[in-house]
């Protein structure tokens, strides 16, 4: 564990916390996007397989837990309880291409062609282009309550951290993982206009609003 | 190696 991981992963943990503040505070779910939420949820029970199989630590044990399980009951509040306040005209990306394209990288790029495996590739590369429906949401409103900015930088903050994470590892133990690496570089590159726009605006007092 | 450490990260 180094310093980047570890706030890597308390960012993605806050970044859960915020959007449930949100959907808590307005008591709405307006401005995010169901598709992008499902897609995190996939991306969390496919890759997190391995607590029926390996111990690593309590923490990694706790933190699985906690992403699956939240991942989860945000789908239960969108689809159910503030059910009405989702907007799915706003929310139209095709998903079906990220996890079909997901799917036929995984069958290309894994360590070994067993179930396992190939789940776990397949959640490194469906987590790099979840963010997209959400983006595309915001793209079409333009604009975006400062809460739900606040909860996208935290998302995208963490991978990028995890870059650093990943060079410090490769630095000091000589640790290379080499698909964690793209998918994560393309995860960051897909943030970088979200975050120029989060820093020049939000972050000088301003409402989120696409130029 | 390639790959060994990934399980650990979240």
């Amino acid at each position: 564990m180094n310093i980047f991981r570890l706030v890597a992963d308390l960012m993605h943990l806050a970044s859960i916390f915020i959007l449930l503040l949100k959907i808590q505070k307005t008591r709405s779910c307006a401005g995010i996007s169901f598709k992008t939420q499902l897609l995190y949820a996939i991306v969390f029970v496919t890759r997190y397989l391995d607590l029926f199989t390996t111990w690593i630590s309590l923490y990694n044990t706790i933190m699985k837990i906690f992403f699956i399980a939240s991942s989860i009951y945000i789908l239960y509040l969108m689809k159910y309880k503030f059910r009405a306040t989702y907007d799915p005209i706003l929310d139209t990306f095709r998903i079906e291409f990220l996890l079909g394209g997901s799917v036929i990288l995984a069958l290309i790029f894994n360590y070994d062609f067993i179930p396992m495996e190939i789940l776990w590739s397949f959640s490194i590369f469906l987590e790099s282009v979840a963010i997209l429906p959400q983006l595309f949401m915001l793209s079409r409103t333009g604009e975006a309550e400062t809460i739900t900015t606040h909860y996208i930088f935290a998302l995208g903050g963490y991978r990028a951290l995890y870059l650093c994470n990943w060079l410090w590892r490769y630095i000091f133990d000589g640790h290379v993982e080499v698909y964690a690496w793209i998918a994560g570089v393309i995860q960051t590159a897909l943030y970088s206009d979200f975050f120029y726009i989060y820093y020049t605006k939000v972050l000088h007092g301003k409402k989120f609003e696409l130029p | 190696e390639i790959g060994i450490h990934r399980k650990d990260e979240l």
